[in-house]
């Protein structure tokens, strides 16, 4: 049949949930050997840290979708949690490939990749539904409150933290559809060309950072 | 994809990014 915009976006958020209707919400069995081999098991902290999360994303999302949404935005959740895994499974098996590494203690201990990582994953879910949401209600539809950044806000996360899991993110999902691909690489942009810049960003500190200990690349001089 | 401009060198990865190698 005639793909019209909003069949085309129906049919991504078929493809999304027929990509993760094998994985489970819960770390697979190759993830828990990853875990095992770090000196310091991160398997606690990473199930606690999506439940915490898990209600914080409910809750944002009935205050900016309606109080009536909260089961939804639970659903919404445990898809990007399915995509979380099976993103952090991959990128593991392609770092162990690269490195010859197989203890990731510091990586899969650091809170600050996990939330970056759980928050690109939920951007992919998110701007499949919104993608459908505007085709088919406009821009009154109450979910185009959720375009990004808002996801950023409700994990309080720095843009340049997530702007670093991006690329990462994108090898290491070979399914994700040529329009999530844009559609993440225009997030890119929006960090490093607006939010990345705002007053309290970590990109201040980081320029800070290597301009002290020398690490920065020189200035370019102007052009003549 | 030829759209995405992948940046990152070979010699980098997601470990490098967050400090972890």
């Amino acid at each position: 049949p005639q793909q019209t915009p909003i069949r085309a976006a129906m049919y991504s958020i078929q493809q999304l949930r027929g990509e993760l209707t094998s994985i489970s919400d819960q770390p697979s069995g190759i993830l828990m050997v990853y875990f095992k081999n770090c000196t310091v098991d991160p398997s606690e902290d990473i199930t606690k840290r999506v439940d915490q999360f898990g209600q914080i994303f409910s809750q944002k999302f009935a205050q900016a979708v309606g109080q009536r949404c909260e089961g939804l935005g639970k659903k919404r959740f445990t898809l990007g949690v399915q995509l979380y895994y099976k993103v952090m499974e991959s990128m593991l098996k392609s770092e162990e490939k690269r490195l010859s590494v197989q203890n990731f203690s510091k990586l899969l201990n650091n809170a600050t990749f996990h939330t970056s990582l759980l928050a690109c994953a939920l951007e992919v879910v998110l701007a499949t539904y919104v993608g459908y949401s505007l085709k088919n209600g406009g821009s009154e539809s109450p979910e185009t409150n959720l375009c990004f950044p808002w996801i950023l806000d409700v994990f309080q996360l720095h843009a340049f933290d997530v702007y670093k899991v991006i690329e990462s993110f994108i090898k290491a999902e070979p399914t994700l559809k040529h329009d999530m691909i844009e559609h993440l690489g225009r997030c890119e942009q929006q960090i490093m060309e607006s939010i990345a810049w705002k007053s309290d960003s970590l990109l201040f500190e980081l320029l800070r950072q290597s301009r002290e200990d020398g690490t920065g690349e020189q200035a370019e001089p102007p052009a003549t | 994809t030829q759209d995405y401009h992948f940046g990152l060198e070979d010699h980098e990865g997601i470990s490098e990014l967050f400090d972890c190698d």
